[in-house]
Protein backbone atom coordinates (compact mmCIF):
# COMPACT_ATOMS: atom_id res chain seq x y z
CA UNK A 1 0.00 0.00 0.00
CA UNK A 2 0.99 3.53 -0.62
CA UNK A 3 0.52 4.81 2.40
CA UNK A 4 2.87 2.48 4.20
CA UNK A 5 5.14 3.44 2.20
CA UNK A 6 4.96 6.89 2.65
CA UNK A 7 4.74 6.11 6.39
CA UNK A 8 8.24 4.91 6.14
CA UNK A 9 9.52 7.14 4.10
CA UNK A 10 8.63 9.65 6.93
CA UNK A 11 10.68 7.19 9.95
CA UNK A 12 13.60 7.19 7.50
CA UNK A 13 13.66 10.92 7.09
CA UNK A 14 13.02 11.50 11.38
CA UNK A 15 15.35 8.56 12.23
CA UNK A 16 17.66 10.55 10.22
CA UNK A 17 17.10 13.68 11.62
CA UNK A 18 16.67 12.04 15.16
CA UNK A 19 20.30 10.41 14.63
CA UNK A 20 21.96 13.80 13.53
CA UNK A 21 20.47 15.32 16.50
CA UNK A 22 21.52 12.88 18.88
CA UNK A 23 25.27 12.36 17.55
CA UNK A 24 25.83 16.23 19.05
CA UNK A 25 24.40 15.67 22.07
CA UNK A 26 26.19 12.02 22.94
CA UNK A 27 29.20 13.56 22.01
CA UNK A 28 29.15 15.83 25.22
CA UNK A 29 28.11 12.69 27.64
CA UNK B 1 5.93 -7.26 25.69
CA UNK B 2 5.30 -5.05 22.29
CA UNK B 3 3.67 -1.80 21.97
CA UNK B 4 2.49 -1.99 18.11
CA UNK B 5 -0.43 -4.73 17.66
CA UNK B 6 0.79 -5.42 13.99
CA UNK B 7 4.30 -6.57 12.72
CA UNK B 8 4.43 -4.08 9.74
CA UNK B 9 2.98 -1.05 12.13
CA UNK B 10 5.77 -2.55 14.49
CA UNK B 11 8.60 -2.34 11.61
CA UNK B 12 7.66 1.48 10.88
CA UNK B 13 7.76 2.86 14.16
CA UNK B 14 9.79 1.00 16.52
CA UNK B 15 13.09 1.92 15.44
CA UNK B 16 12.07 5.98 15.40
CA UNK B 17 10.32 5.30 19.12
CA UNK B 18 13.61 4.39 20.30
CA UNK B 19 15.20 7.28 19.02
CA UNK B 20 13.23 9.58 19.84
CA UNK B 21 13.62 8.02 23.65
CA UNK B 22 17.08 8.23 23.07
CA UNK B 23 17.10 11.53 22.26
CA UNK B 24 14.46 12.61 24.96
CA UNK B 25 17.47 11.20 27.40
CA UNK B 26 20.21 12.73 25.93
CA UNK B 27 19.18 16.05 25.62
CA UNK B 28 17.96 15.62 29.45
CA UNK B 29 21.47 14.54 30.27
CA UNK B 30 23.25 17.10 28.33
CA UNK B 31 21.30 19.91 29.63
CA UNK B 32 22.70 23.03 27.75
CA UNK B 33 24.10 20.67 25.28
CA UNK B 34 26.80 21.06 22.39
CA UNK B 35 26.02 22.76 19.67
CA UNK B 36 23.17 21.92 17.50
CA UNK B 37 24.54 21.02 14.03
CA UNK B 38 22.48 22.33 11.09
CA UNK B 39 19.53 20.24 10.48
CA UNK B 40 18.24 22.30 7.58
CA UNK B 41 19.02 19.29 5.64
CA UNK B 42 17.63 16.54 7.46
CA UNK B 43 14.41 18.38 8.59
CA UNK B 44 13.97 19.16 4.38
CA UNK B 45 14.01 15.68 4.16
CA UNK B 46 11.23 15.09 6.58
CA UNK B 47 9.01 17.93 4.52
CA UNK B 48 9.52 16.30 1.41
CA UNK B 49 8.36 12.78 2.94
CA UNK B 50 5.46 14.98 5.02
CA UNK B 51 4.09 15.96 1.90
CA UNK B 52 4.22 12.93 0.04
CA UNK B 53 2.51 11.09 2.44
CA UNK B 54 0.04 13.91 2.90
CA UNK B 55 -0.93 13.80 -0.83
CA UNK B 56 -1.41 9.96 -0.50
CA UNK B 57 -3.09 10.23 2.73
CA UNK B 58 -5.85 12.49 0.64
CA UNK B 59 -6.45 10.36 -2.09
CA UNK B 60 -6.57 7.09 0.34
CA UNK B 61 -9.16 9.45 1.90
CA UNK B 62 -11.32 10.67 -1.57
CA UNK B 63 -10.70 6.74 -3.13
CA UNK B 64 -12.04 5.59 0.21
CA UNK B 65 -16.15 4.17 0.67
CA UNK B 66 -14.94 4.25 5.17
CA UNK B 67 -17.11 6.81 6.41
CA UNK B 68 -14.81 6.49 9.40
CA UNK B 69 -11.59 6.10 7.59
CA UNK B 70 -12.72 9.49 6.07
CA UNK B 71 -13.77 11.03 9.33
CA UNK B 72 -10.18 10.17 11.12
CA UNK B 73 -7.62 10.02 8.74
CA UNK B 74 -7.57 13.96 7.99
CA UNK B 75 -6.79 14.45 11.79
CA UNK B 76 -3.79 12.27 11.72
CA UNK B 77 -2.30 13.85 8.74
CA UNK B 78 -2.50 17.55 10.20
CA UNK B 79 -0.70 16.35 13.35
CA UNK B 80 1.93 14.87 11.26
CA UNK B 81 2.04 18.44 9.46
CA UNK B 82 2.09 20.32 12.31
CA UNK B 83 4.82 17.60 13.95
CA UNK B 84 6.83 19.04 10.54
CA UNK B 85 6.39 22.54 11.22
CA UNK B 86 7.74 22.50 14.72
CA UNK B 87 11.00 20.74 13.18
CA UNK B 88 11.40 23.33 10.44
CA UNK B 89 11.17 26.09 13.09
CA UNK B 90 13.77 24.47 15.52
CA UNK B 91 15.96 23.78 12.32
CA UNK B 92 15.35 27.82 11.61
CA UNK B 93 16.21 28.70 15.38
CA UNK B 94 19.30 26.28 16.31
CA UNK B 95 20.59 28.06 12.86
CA UNK B 96 20.68 31.31 14.95
CA UNK B 97 21.19 30.22 18.04
CA UNK B 98 22.87 26.41 18.39
CA UNK B 99 22.34 26.12 21.78
CA UNK B 100 19.15 27.35 21.71
CA UNK B 101 16.86 25.52 25.03
CA UNK B 102 13.51 25.98 23.20
CA UNK B 103 14.64 25.27 19.60
CA UNK B 104 15.28 21.45 21.41
CA UNK B 105 12.28 21.15 22.89
CA UNK B 106 10.52 21.91 19.66
CA UNK B 107 12.89 19.63 18.26
CA UNK B 108 11.84 17.01 20.55
CA UNK B 109 8.34 17.72 20.53
CA UNK B 110 8.64 17.92 16.56
CA UNK B 111 9.91 14.18 16.43
CA UNK B 112 7.10 12.88 18.88
CA UNK B 113 4.15 14.43 16.91
CA UNK B 114 6.09 12.95 13.75
CA UNK B 115 5.87 9.58 15.47
CA UNK B 116 2.37 9.98 17.13
CA UNK B 117 1.09 11.13 14.07
CA UNK B 118 2.21 8.64 11.47
CA UNK B 119 0.84 6.36 14.44
CA UNK B 120 -2.27 7.66 14.00
CA UNK B 121 -2.54 7.85 10.67
CA UNK B 122 -1.28 3.96 10.73
CA UNK B 123 -3.54 2.75 13.29
CA UNK B 124 -6.45 4.73 11.10
CA UNK B 125 -5.40 2.72 8.06
CA UNK B 126 -5.07 -0.67 10.03
CA UNK B 127 -8.80 -0.15 11.89
CA UNK B 128 -9.83 0.79 8.26
CA UNK B 129 -8.64 -2.88 6.66
CA UNK B 130 -9.93 -4.80 10.03
CA UNK B 131 -13.39 -3.44 8.78
CA UNK B 132 -13.43 -4.95 5.52
CA UNK B 133 -12.01 -8.33 7.57
CA UNK B 134 -15.34 -8.19 9.49
CA UNK B 135 -17.30 -7.43 6.70
CA UNK B 136 -16.20 -10.64 5.10
CA UNK B 137 -16.89 -12.52 8.41
CA UNK B 138 -20.11 -11.00 8.44
CA UNK B 139 -21.24 -11.92 4.83
CA UNK B 140 -20.70 -15.58 6.27
CA UNK B 141 -22.44 -14.70 9.36
CA UNK B 142 -25.53 -13.97 7.22
CA UNK B 143 -25.45 -17.08 5.21
CA UNK B 144 -25.62 -18.73 7.88
CA UNK B 145 -28.26 -17.58 9.53
CA UNK B 146 -30.48 -18.63 6.10
CA UNK B 147 -29.57 -22.59 6.97
CA UNK B 148 -32.81 -23.17 9.08
CA UNK B 149 -34.65 -22.16 6.56
CA UNK B 150 -32.88 -24.50 3.51
CA UNK B 151 -35.57 -27.36 2.74
CA UNK B 152 -34.28 -28.69 -0.98
CA UNK B 153 -31.54 -29.73 -2.39
CA UNK B 154 -31.64 -27.15 -5.15
CA UNK B 155 -31.39 -24.69 -2.31
CA UNK B 156 -28.40 -26.60 -0.62
CA UNK B 157 -27.01 -26.07 -3.82
CA UNK B 158 -27.39 -22.58 -4.16
CA UNK B 159 -26.05 -22.01 0.05
CA UNK B 160 -23.08 -23.71 -0.84
CA UNK B 161 -22.22 -21.79 -4.09
CA UNK B 162 -22.97 -18.45 -2.24
CA UNK B 163 -20.98 -19.58 1.38
CA UNK B 164 -18.35 -21.11 -0.37
CA UNK B 165 -16.55 -18.34 -1.38
CA UNK B 166 -17.26 -15.91 1.39
CA UNK B 167 -15.88 -18.64 3.93
CA UNK B 168 -12.66 -19.23 2.02
CA UNK B 169 -12.33 -15.45 1.52
CA UNK B 170 -12.88 -14.55 5.04
CA UNK B 171 -10.83 -17.50 6.03
CA UNK B 172 -7.76 -16.46 3.82
CA UNK B 173 -7.95 -12.35 5.22
CA UNK B 174 -8.38 -13.82 9.42
CA UNK B 175 -5.43 -16.14 8.61
CA UNK B 176 -3.43 -13.49 7.05
CA UNK B 177 -4.56 -11.21 9.84
CA UNK B 178 -3.72 -13.30 12.66
CA UNK B 179 0.19 -13.67 11.19
CA UNK B 180 0.34 -10.02 11.12
CA UNK B 181 -0.14 -9.85 14.91
CA UNK B 182 2.17 -8.66 17.40
CA UNK B 183 0.31 -10.31 20.40
CA UNK B 184 0.50 -14.29 20.24
CA UNK B 185 -2.76 -14.64 22.28
CA UNK B 186 -5.30 -12.94 19.68
CA UNK B 187 -3.29 -14.39 17.22
CA UNK B 188 -3.81 -17.90 19.07
CA UNK B 189 -7.67 -17.29 19.55
CA UNK B 190 -7.88 -16.47 15.49
CA UNK B 191 -6.35 -19.19 14.36
CA UNK B 192 -8.36 -21.54 16.67
CA UNK B 193 -11.54 -20.29 15.91
CA UNK B 194 -10.74 -20.35 11.92
CA UNK B 195 -9.96 -23.96 12.47
CA UNK B 196 -13.23 -24.77 13.93
CA UNK B 197 -15.05 -23.11 11.45
CA UNK B 198 -13.55 -24.99 8.82
CA UNK B 199 -13.64 -28.75 10.91
CA UNK B 200 -17.52 -27.31 11.18
CA UNK B 201 -18.55 -26.08 7.85
CA UNK B 202 -18.55 -29.24 6.22
CA UNK B 203 -20.77 -31.44 9.44
CA UNK B 204 -23.27 -28.41 9.22
CA UNK B 205 -23.68 -29.00 5.02
CA UNK B 206 -23.96 -33.25 6.18
CA UNK B 207 -26.72 -32.09 8.74
CA UNK B 208 -28.19 -29.96 6.00
CA UNK B 209 -28.56 -32.66 4.23
CA UNK B 210 -29.74 -35.13 6.38
CA UNK B 211 -32.47 -32.54 7.61
CA UNK B 212 -33.74 -32.32 3.75
CA UNK B 213 -33.31 -35.96 3.49
CA UNK B 214 -35.44 -36.75 6.67
CA UNK B 215 -37.89 -34.14 5.29
CA UNK B 216 -38.69 -35.11 1.82
CA UNK B 217 -38.59 -38.98 2.66
CA UNK B 218 -40.99 -38.71 5.49
CA UNK B 219 -38.79 -40.30 8.07
CA UNK B 220 -38.50 -40.02 12.04
CA UNK B 221 -36.17 -37.54 13.36
CA UNK B 222 -36.80 -34.31 11.62
CA UNK B 223 -36.91 -32.44 14.60
CA UNK B 224 -33.71 -33.70 16.07
CA UNK B 225 -32.45 -33.37 12.78
CA UNK B 226 -33.06 -29.76 12.49
CA UNK B 227 -32.04 -29.12 16.00
CA UNK B 228 -28.85 -30.71 15.09
CA UNK B 229 -28.13 -28.12 12.14
CA UNK B 230 -29.40 -25.16 13.77
CA UNK B 231 -26.92 -26.27 16.83
CA UNK B 232 -23.91 -26.47 14.27
CA UNK B 233 -24.98 -23.26 12.82
CA UNK B 234 -25.13 -21.62 15.85
CA UNK B 235 -21.61 -22.76 16.64
CA UNK B 236 -19.78 -21.87 13.44
CA UNK B 237 -21.60 -18.75 14.11
CA UNK B 238 -20.11 -17.98 17.84
CA UNK B 239 -16.91 -18.84 16.28
CA UNK B 240 -17.20 -15.79 13.58
CA UNK B 241 -18.21 -13.90 16.52
CA UNK B 242 -15.26 -14.29 18.35
CA UNK B 243 -12.93 -13.60 15.09
CA UNK B 244 -14.61 -10.55 14.38
CA UNK B 245 -14.36 -9.20 18.63
CA UNK B 246 -10.42 -10.30 18.60
CA UNK B 247 -9.67 -8.40 15.02
CA UNK B 248 -11.12 -5.66 16.74
CA UNK B 249 -8.93 -5.51 20.03
CA UNK B 250 -5.95 -3.34 18.78
CA UNK B 251 -4.16 -3.01 22.58
CA UNK B 252 -3.99 -5.85 25.30
CA UNK B 253 -5.89 -4.26 28.20
CA UNK B 254 -8.82 -4.58 25.79
CA UNK B 255 -8.40 -8.10 25.98
CA UNK B 256 -8.07 -7.55 29.93
CA UNK B 257 -4.24 -8.26 29.26
CA UNK B 258 -1.48 -6.58 30.88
Amino acid sequence: EMILEAAKSIITATSALVRAASAAQRELI
Amino acid sequence: MPVFHTKIIESILEPVAQQVSRLVILHEEAEDGNAMPDLARPVQAVSLAVNNLVKVGHETIESSEDQVLRHDMPGALHRVETAATLLQQASDMLRADPYSGPARKKLIEGSRGILQGTSALLLCFDESEVRKIVKECKKVLDYLGVAEVIDTMEDLVQFLRDISPALSRAAREVAARASELTHPPHAETLNRCLESVKQLAPVLICSMKIYIHILTEGGKGMEEAAENRNYLAQRMADEIHEIIRVLQLTSYVEDGGE
